[in-house]
């Protein structure tokens, strides 16, 4: 409001949204040698009484829809709160029972902050589809079952965590090599050595490193059963062993100037390979998150 | 394939569209300066895994 070069806009607010925060402890969840492939959060939608459907049918016939959100809910340590949006979907006063959210990359973000004793909290918001004063109130009319005794304890809402045991699905560090790779293989990092000098482009160019060591990824990866996961991810294929972490490799390079003969440093990003894993092309890529 | 992305990745940064041939005796005599020198190791510090290195 302070710029002179911008026109302040007011602001109305529009958004009277119904907000739940749910906590689950994840003490022992996620070991380390689990890998997360999919997180499943399940709300019970509750039955909207007959009589508040009847009547919001009469005042806004074309309309029953409201807009559940679903956002993960960071403490940091000075106290205060930050949420990050994670799934959102269209629910019906009409319908009654479980109601799925893909809540992986939440629990991704749980598990960046690396406190495996801190629970993770997500936050239920229900809210009108459209922000427009002409929309209905069919966001009044949806209820989730909580732990409440009332609402059974069998509706309470329920996180469902996918992982795969990375002792048979995960790769293995480095390959043997006494043993020759072979199809059977299990994924793992093969030590190499490029050798700069015995290239005849690099002759006279690149100065130093003469060579360096690194590695490949090779072996193959145990294959998940995709029918298992409650989302069926569009593009996935099966888990790869390919390279998940590399490091930069600089050279120093003789380089012309006119007649002269010059010597510079260049970086070569990702083109160590360090570390090899078992990983599914197609998977949402998960975000980082920032500080 | 190692061999040609850092071909690829060096072209592409000093804006070459070859490999520049340079003649055994003008690298010879080349003496690379300490401020070269001292970057270069920094990086390589910098880097998990120290490449083989040794004095040319």
């Amino acid at each position: 409001r302070h710029s002179q070069t911008i026109a302040e806009i007011m602001g109305r607010f529009f958004s009277d949204a119904f907000n739940q925060l749910l906590v689950f402890s994840m003490k022992d969840r996620l070991p380390p040698t689990k890998e997360l492939i999919q997180a499943v959060l399940r709300l019970f939608k509750k039955p909207s009484p007959q009589g508040e459907i009847k009547r919001h049918h009469k005042m806004f016939p074309f309309n029953s829809y409201a807009s559940v959100t679903i956002s993960w809910v960071q403490i940091r340590e000075n106290n205060t709160n930050r949420t990050f949006v994670i799934d959102s979907r269209r629910v019906s006063i009409h319908e009654t029972g479980w109601i799925t959210f893909d809540v992986t990359q939440a629990v991704n973000y749980w598990q960046q902050q690396g406190e495996m004793a801190k629970p993770l909290v997500l936050e239920v918001s229900i809210h009108r589809e459209n922000i427009s004063p002409l929309f209905s109130n069919a966001h009044k009319l949806v209820y989730f079952s909580s732990q409440n005794p009332a609402d059974g304890k069998l509706y309470a809402p329920q996180l469902e965590l996918q992982t795969l045991d990375m002792k048979e699905y995960g790769a293995q560090g480095n390959c043997n090599p006494d043993i020759p790779v072979t199809e059977a293989t299990r994924c793992c990092r093969r030590e190499t050595y490029v050798n700069l000098q015995g290239l005849k482009w690099a002759e006279n160019w690149i100065l130093d490193p003469p060579g360096f060591k690194t590695y490949d990824c090779v072996g193959s990866c145990q294959q998940p059963k995709k029918e298992h996961l409650n989302f069926k991810w569009p593009f996935l294929s099966g888990r790869q062993c390919i390279a998940t972490d590399t490091a930069s490799l600089p050279l120093i390079v003789a380089h012309k100037e006119g007649d002269k003969t010059l010597t510079k440093v260049v970086i070569l990003h990702n083109m160590k390979v360090t570390k090899c894993s078992c990983t599914t092309e197609g998977m949402p890529v998960m975000k980082k998150l920032k500080p | 394939k190692i061999e040609e992305k850092i071909q690829e990745s060096l072209l592409r940064q000093l804006h070459l569209t070859a490999a520049p041939v340079l003649a055994k005796t003008e690298v010879d005599n080349l003496v690379i300066p300490d401020h070269v020198r001292t970057k270069y190791i920094s990086l390589m510090k910098h880097t998990s895994e120290a490449p083989f290195s040794r004095e040319k």
